[in-house]
């Protein structure tokens, strides 16, 4: 099964 | 300081209830454009933006940047003794340590107020780039909100698939699988009806079930939702109101 990704990483912290 | 009335306290009450169970503890950041919210929910799989624009209300006054710290379980409750059709204030200094909530019914002239107390709390803002997504899709919200409320009988996950004929959710759980596929179509008479899908690529995404049951309690802010989608980015579901929005933001899941 698919696992659940994370947003991190994918906005950055500014 | 801050004041700023919205003439239907529903308005308020709506986009609260929407967002309270995936950020209990959030920011309120306000300024001359509006009042705005950013949170990740705890996990870091969801995140949501939230906008009410200072032309929502009437009148609007935030001179500097004052953040409120509020738990949204504490505004729930002050919000429940507002009626739906109530007038809201809200008022705070520029350092406070309380928001100060007025309804106001111009019919039976009755006047409540209340003060809810704030809390310090440490947020990262993040950056939200711009994205052209691959496929938008525009649905009512009821149909949305059905299809997740099946689906999730039946599995954790659905597939989102975007082709230029439409959408298709599909699921596979323990005890079968299931499918709904919308295909692009105009309502003319009901516009708000309409399914349209805008794609310069096709997409096929995993997500998660129990986040999209979460956003559609968004429901109520909009007749129509939009889901953008890329691969291998967040889905946006985002819910357009007159002066603002709410979006969600979730990490798709990933093949093992």
């Amino acid at each position: 099964s698919a696992q659940q990704g994370r947003l991190d990483g994918f906005f950055k912290v500014l | 300081m801050l004041e700023a009335r919205i003439e239907q306290a529903s308005v308020l009450k709506r986009v609260i209830e929407a967002i309270k169970d995936l950020v209990p503890d959030c920011n309120f950041d306000c300024n001359d454009t509006g009042i705005a919210l950013q949170a990740m929910d705890n996990s870091h799989v969801a995140l949501v933006a939230m906008l009410l624009r200072a032309d929502g209300f009437s009148p609007y006054r935030c001179d500097r940047n004052i953040a409120l710290g509020i738990n949204l379980n504490s505004l729930t409750k002050v919000l429940r003794c507002a009626q739906n059709e109530d007038m809201i204030t809200l008022k705070a200094d520029d350092a406070p340590d309380s928001l100060n909530l007025v309804f106001e019914n111009t019919e039976n002239e009755r006047i409540s107020e209340y003060d809810i107390k704030l809390m310090d709390i440490d947020q990262e803002h993040l950056g939200i780039p711009d994205t052209e997504y691959s496929a938008s899709i525009t649905l009512p919200t009821a149909e949305f909100q059905r299809i997740c409320r099946d689906l999730s009988q039946l599995s954790e996950s659905v597939a989102i698939e975007a082709t230029k004929e439409g959408v298709k959710f599909s699921c596979s759980g323990d005890i079968g699988n299931g499918s709904v596929t919308l295909r692009t179509h105009q309502n003319v008479d009901k516009p708000e009806l309409s399914t349209k899908v805008d794609l310069t690529e096709p997409v096929n995404l995993t997500f998660s079930l129990k986040y999209l049951v979460n956003f559609c309690k968004a429901s109520s802010l909009s007749q129509t939702v939009t889901l953008s989608l890329s691969n291998e980015v967040p889905l946006l579901v985002e819910y357009k109101m007159d002066n603002g929005y709410v979006r969600f933001y979730l990490a798709p899941k990933i093949d093992e």
